[in-house]
């Protein structure tokens, strides 16, 4: 149309330099999310331009591979220990710079930023690949590409393709930033049987921000989300010696729960955190169900507890308890070991004078602000009276609000009490945080959920115990075959649910493992295999924290060498490119940023980079992979 | 199998095929000076369809140094070294590096194996893998020479015989039967061969994808390119 031809008549060049294109590649198979992002720059100017690859790509994600090619050349990550790679780099690292490439950035994401001399005339693309296990939360898994290309790109493109051996139930795609027309002629979603498929492809005329802008209006989260069909119970996938085994059985009663929430109300807590505190815990509370029973424990220099002892969720209760959570003021100091305790010896008590609710899910949410600072303040003694107290009987969920929570030291008491931390984000929608991970544990379905595979036939295996299983969530479980066990692979499943036994076997259908491969090829197999790595190395880093020193180097070591084998990037590895430099004589590298890791103001400025006139010779992670000859002579498949 | 010929003095490459029956062994590489051998035996598809050329593929390769009492037996599935002596079996899961007296064998993952011989050449072997579920295709290997400037000038079989200088001339490039694939006469081992120029694909570098490669293709399993007819290079015993 006239419109549309006026408004490709923008120059989408910024000092001389275009982006040719811009595509987001996503594959998923079976969870697994392979992300490929290529960018193609030009450099129409007479002189050098600086130009710059920048992106985020989601926390719970390894980068496995990135390079950059400039005139024919290709200059690519090399992966390797993070310790050689720092003797490497040493005199960089001691005088405290880095040239790394990788930052947090906000709660969910990290950035990754290069920038690069451009000489003129010439065209640089860059191609990052990283990947993820998605995780189930309610009900659904999400996909998020965030999107901010700093000018007009002539051929952009998002292109998500989904594979579920299940079947998908749903499928959607939102871009926050689109208005609702251009979106819905923008974006194209579709899913049929096991396939989905999303692209968003919008041409230059749909990305910018007005017919006469030359600024664009992509600008925030791409994301799609879609849900697997569960009409049969078992979904357990066999490729290639691997297993991944994804259970999330439907159509479960929910089961009553024992709740106490234990609150810290040290003097730290005042104003804004204090108050959303308490507007969340009022909402929690009126979302309570009559069959469930809770108490509250506050906790600042001395502890106190609402009730002392579980009550039901009656409205009379529910009433008087919410007044309670009106009404409480702040205290000095930060009482974290007798909060805690106190909350656990409550929950215990249903063995002795409770029986009638010992068949529900008990659970434990404790709450804090900042480092124990009365009582017991040794936290290793802290960890061993939780630990001792718990016995295993409950998970325990830690909520660390703000930056001055020793998070790491919640996060190894709630692993080692089958829960997990999360971090609240002092922030305007602190509320809605904690709400938000109320409502994942808020409706257990099943309790000691265990999930056995023959001993003979499993090499290696991820967690297969859970304490407790919530509605909307999955259990994942993977691992290693042994050969030749591969047809006779079966998953047994054993839990509590509401008044009820829980037990299911699944066999590997091997007919339907075939035609998946058919139809998927060795992305399924490579995918599960993959899998199953990425789970293992996070769960050998999450282990690593909560043992002694000897065991730590040993997981360590573990975890280090599935990340070189399979080429991540995890908190034990570094990628550094080779054959481009800064000012400094320093190589770009690639690190995972730690969870403490300074926000990005606190940061110096990015480098910029140079390539070097020729190709770097190619390395490999192996250092035994040798180099071949250009020209061989060989003999090889029709 | 396909027959990849790089001729350095030429800055060319000459293809050939050999079409044999599955579990037909050839020799690839014999040095009668040191009794260095590699023979690949051939395998087929596991299902033959009706009416077509079945496509045949290494499935075994075997490679003897007799002077170190060096032996390596390779198949899609396993490594061994020394299988005359229930030496280690390997997987092609394992990352490994063997030594034995002046063979060092690199195994790198899922991917390839290579085999440096002191004094000697420098060999890759290729993993192919199909996907699991195919009723057809199976796995199978690809060999290729990477360094062979120390073997002997006696040195022959299939590959073995060109690693000293060919000489050929290419004349008449005309279209032939294929408008995208010309013919050409080729004069070589004083034989005039009409050949073809055509496209392989060489997976020393990337197992995955490989490369393309342009040759002019002898026709008739390499008649008048090799040395003598190809059922010269069947052998009885992988060693």
């Amino acid at each position: 149309s006239k419109s549309s031809e006026k408004r490709q008549a923008v120059d989408t060049a910024v000092d001389g330099v275009f982006i040719r294109s811009l595509k987001v590649n996503c594959k998923v198979t079976s969870r697994f999310a392979h992300y490929v992002v290529t960018s193609q720059v030009v450099n129409t100017a007479n002189e050098a331009r600086e130009v710059a690859f920048d992106l985020e790509i989601p926390k719970t994600a390894f980068i496995s591979d990135f390079a950059v090619t400039a005139d024919g050349n290709a200059f690519i990550g090399d992966i390797k220990d993070k310790v050689t790679a720092w003797k490497q780099y040493r005199k960089a690292a001691i005088s405290g710079e880095n040239a790394g490439l990788v930052r947090a950035s906000g709660r969910t994401m990290e950035q990754f930023t290069i920038h690069l001399t451009v000489n003129p005339q010439s065209k640089v693309t860059f191609q990052l690949t990283y990947e993820e296990v998605l995780k189930r939360n309610h009900m659904q898994y999400e996909i998020v590409i965030k999107v901010k290309p700093k000018q007009l790109v002539h051929h952009f493109e998002i292109d998500v393709d989904i594979f579920e051996p299940q079947g998908i139930s749903k499928l959607d795609a939102q871009a926050s930033f689109l208005p609702k027309e251009l979106a819905a002629q923008t974006i194209k979603k579709s899913f049929s049987g096991k396939k989905g498929h999303v692209l968003f492809r919008p041409t230059v005329s749909q990305q910018q921000s007005c017919p006469t802008c030359s600024t664009s209006l992509l600008n925030g989260h791409f994301k799609v989300t879609y849900d697997v069909s569960r009409d049969k119970i078992c979904d357990l996938l066999v490729a290639n010696n691997h297993f991944a085994h994804f259970f999330a059985p439907q159509n479960l009663t929910n089961m009553n729960k024992n709740v106490v929430f234990v609150i810290d109300i040290s003097g730290s807590m005042r104003g804004q955190k204090v108050k959303q505190t308490k507007e969340a815990l009022l909402k929690i509370l009126g979302d309570m169900q009559p069959g469930d029973y809770f108490d509250l424990v506050l906790f600042g220099t001395r502890v106190q507890s609402w009730k002392g002892s579980l009550v039901q969720a009656s409205e009379a209760n529910l009433q008087a308890a919410q007044d309670f959570v009106r009404g409480f003021s702040l205290d000095e100091a930060t009482n974290l070991n007798g909060g805690l305790l106190r909350g656990i010896e409550i929950l215990n008590q249903v063995q002795e004078s409770l029986p009638e609710l010992s068949n529900h899910a008990s659970i434990l949410i404790m709450l804090t602000d900042g480092d124990p600072t009365e009582g017991v303040t040794d936290r290793s003694q802290i960890l061993k009276n939780v630990r001792n107290a718990i016995r295993g009987r409950f998970p325990l969920y830690n909520l660390g609000f703000g930056h001055n929570v020793d998070f790491n030291f919640l996060e190894v008491m709630s692993m080692e009490n089958n829960g997990r931390a999360q971090r609240i984000y002092e922030d305007h929608d602190a509320t809605q945080q904690l709400q938000g991970f109320y409502s994942q544990v808020a409706k257990p379905l099943l309790v000691d959920v265990d999930l056995q595979y023959p001993q003979d036939a499993v090499l290696a295996l991820t967690q297969n115990h859970h304490k407790q299983y919530y509605e909307g969530s999955e259990i994942v479980v993977a691992g290693r075959i042994a050969d030749n066990k591969q047809s006779s692979f079966k998953a047994d499943v054993q839990a509590h649910g509401e008044g009820q036994e829980f037990s299911i076997t699944c066999l590997v259908d091997e007919e339907e493992m075939k035609k998946l491969l058919r139809e998927r090829g060795h992305m399924l197999e490579n995918h599960v295999e993959r899998l199953w790595a990425y789970l293992t190395i996070q769960e050998l880093l999450a282990k690593r924290m909560k043992v002694d020193r000897e065991e730590r180097a040993n997981l360590s070591s573990q975890a280090l060498q599935m990340s070189l084998d399979y080429g991540f990037v995890t908190p034990l590895t570094s990628m550094s490119i080779r054959g481009m430099a800064d000012q400094d004589g320093l190589k770009p590298t690639i690190d995972k940023p730690s969870e403490d890791s300074p926000p990005l103001e606190m940061l110096g400025p990015r480098r910029t980079f140079v390539l070097s006139a020729l190709q770097p010779s190619p390395t490999h992670s192996s250092s035994n992979t040798q180099r071949l000859p250009d020209r061989v002579t060989g003999v090889d498949t029709d | 199998p396909h027959f990849i010929i790089h001729v350095p003095q030429k800055e060319d490459t000459l293809c050939f095929n050999i079409n044999e029956e599955p579990g037909v062994i050839l020799s690839l590489v014999q040095d009668p000076n040191t009794g260095f051998s590699v023979n690949g035996q051939l395998i087929g598809n596991k299902a033959r369809s009706p009416g077509q050329h079945d496509g045949t593929y290494f499935g075994r390769l075997g490679i003897a140094n007799p002077a170190t009492d060096f032996q390596l037996e390779v198949t899609p599935q396993n490594i061994t070294l020394n299988p005359g002596f229930g030496g280690p079996v390997f997987s092609w899961r394992d990352q490994a590096v063997l030594r034995q007296d002046g063979v060092v064998v690199t195994i790198n993952k899922k991917r390839n194996l290579v085999v440096s011989v002191d004094d000697g050449g420098t060999f890759e072997v290729v993993l192919h893998r199909v996907w699991k579920g195919s009723s057809v295709h199976q796995d199978f290997l690809g060999f290729y020479v990477l360094d062979s400037h120390r073997m002997s000038a006696r040195t022959h079989g299939l590959l073995g015989q060109f690693f000293h200088p060919i000489g050929f001339e290419v004349s008449d490039i005309h279209p032939g039967s294929d408008p995208t694939k010309p013919d050409a006469t080729m004069v070589v081992r004083n034989r005039r061969l009409t050949v073809t120029r055509g496209l392989q694909k060489d997976y020393s570098k990337d197992p995955w994808h490989g490369a393309e490669v342009s040759c002019w293709f002898i026709h008739n399993n390499g008649a008048g390119l090799i040395d003598g007819a190809y059922t010269d290079y069947i052998v009885p015993d992988i060693f």
